[in-house]
């Protein structure tokens, strides 16, 4: 073998030219049948391409889900716990991680790369700046600036559509499925409205002031009391008879409580989203405001856990089902529409200067995207080849339930949201 | 993996990082 090695002469020759074309045919039926050029609506708003130079194609060719989704399984698999100190350090060490913030320094209690790719850290070690915008994640900031004619620029000179990015508003879509989360909280979903600010919140009967509740002077001191109309006692209990503890319990107070810890929420937050229906889409700025963007990338290496970057309030979620092209760097110079055609969540609500949006873009490495307070979610699924959802449509699901008066599900600021898992 | 912020601010907003800088998280990224 070894002489065979080093002796045996390289011999160049051309291929056949049927083997080109064939190629070419090859190339050209995968680019037309497989989804590649997507028409992002019936109505050509936007049409999203694979374009780039060659070494973009040659990506494009390749299974890059079902590739996720092997690297993902085998960095599922337990390690050997004599193997763990070791496997993990050499990996800080190949992608400088840095051991001594994680929360389990103990590295044996990592099963696998994966369990140790999703690492927390611990309490303390990200301090959470004084800034009504933090980062959300730790990583490099690619790329950050304003929007204009609602095309974002991945790199200088190349843009995407706003649109294509967070999807339009169509509910008439065949392909947008909306999905009500199951509320975590005590609240009574059948009552929950969306109001304006002359109405009030009618829930189990008691009403609310909105503009009392909320507020509109400057002092946190204000009390927050909801109105309780004449008409809208709660009716007695039906065995007339209630313990201490079972009035405690009644769920109408249950209700108030909530009711105005929300309120009390979105007085410290500025937010007052579920006051006024807007367009989460990002397209009805304010006069003297502008739409503004930032692209973080996560290393390898790096903690792979976003956080809330500011204190804002979630109302909707939208998951693009698409490729899982690398986003690195290199190629988010090379490949255009990069952010538009892989796979993200894109989650769409308020905070006090308007909209506010946050994606978490996938990758062949980390092709799933967690989100802690949505348990519905499911990224980077197999799906077979003839029920695989065109790039672009993407399913829809609502955070209304997680509060009446807000609207959507209220973050603070640092609060941890998910991450990003291996495969 | 990558994640991408969309936001509506008042135009004195300014971003204080810059581009290729390293973050982390809580660290500001810009302020009003």
């Amino acid at each position: 073998l070894s002489a065979a090695w080093k002796d045996t002469p390289t011999k160049w020759y051309p291929l056949p030219l049927a083997v080109g074309a064939l190629l070419l045919v090859a190339i050209d039926y995968r680019k037309n049948h497989t989804g590649k050029e997507v028409h992002l609506d019936e109505h050509g708003n936007e049409v999203v391409k694979l374009k780039g130079p060659w070494q973009v194609h040659v990506l494009g060719a390749l299974p890059l889900r079902n590739l996720s989704r092997l690297w993902g399984y085998l960095n599922s698999l337990e390690l050997p716990v004599w193997f763990r100190p070791f496997g993990f350090r050499l990996y800080s060490y190949i992608f400088g991680c840095n051991l001594d913030e994680i929360e389990n320094t103990d590295l044996t209690q990592y099963k696998s790369l994966g369990d140790f790719f999703y690492r927390r850290l611990k309490d303390g070690v990200r301090p959470i700046a004084d800034s009504v915008l933090v980062s959300p994640a730790d990583g490099k900031v690619l790329h950050f600036g304003t929007i204009s004619d609602l095309h974002v620029e991945q790199v200088k000179g190349i843009t995407y559509s706003l649109d294509a990015f967070l999807g339009v508003e169509n509910p008439s879509s065949p392909s947008s499925t909306v999905i009500e989360i199951p509320k975590t909280e005590h609240h009574d979903n059948k009552n929950h409205e969306v109001v304006t600010d002359e109405e009030f919140a009618n829930v189990n009967g008691i009403q609310y002031s909105l503009g009392n509740l909320l507020g509109s002077g400057s002092t946190k001191s204000q009390q927050h009391q909801p109105r309780k109309t004449p008409t809208s006692t709660p009716s007695p209990s039906s065995s007339g008879t209630q313990t201490p503890d079972q009035t405690h319990l009644d769920p109408s107070q249950s209700v108030q409580d909530n009711l105005a810890h929300d309120a009390t929420v979105a007085y410290e937050m500025g937010v007052r989203p579920a006051l006024r229906r807007r367009s989460t889409s990002g397209s009805d700025v304010q006069e003297g405001h502008a739409l503004n963007f930032v692209v973080i990338y996560l290393a390898p290496g790096d903690y792979h856990r976003f956080h809330s970057p500011t204190a804002w309030i979630v109302q909707k979620r939208r998951h693009f089902v698409g490729e899982l092209f690398s986003v690195s760097p290199y190629m988010a110079k090379r490949l255009q529409n990069l952010f538009v055609l892989n796979e993200r969540v894109a989650l769409l609500g308020r905070w006090k200067h308007g909209f506010f949006g946050m994606v978490p873009v996938g990758a062949t490495n980390v092709g799933s995207i967690k989100i802690n307070f949505d348990s519905a979610l499911r990224t980077n699924e197999l799906h077979p080849r003839r029920s695989h959802p065109p790039p672009g449509t993407y399913t829809e699901a609502t955070y209304s339930s997680a509060s009446p008066i807000l609207g959507g599900k209220p973050l603070n600021k640092g609060e941890e949201m998910g991450g990003f898992c291996l495969g | 993996s990558t994640v991408v912020l969309v936001f509506e601010a008042p135009l004195s907003f300014e971003f204080k990082v810059g581009a290729g800088q390293k973050v982390k998280v809580g660290e500001v990224l810009g302020d009003v």
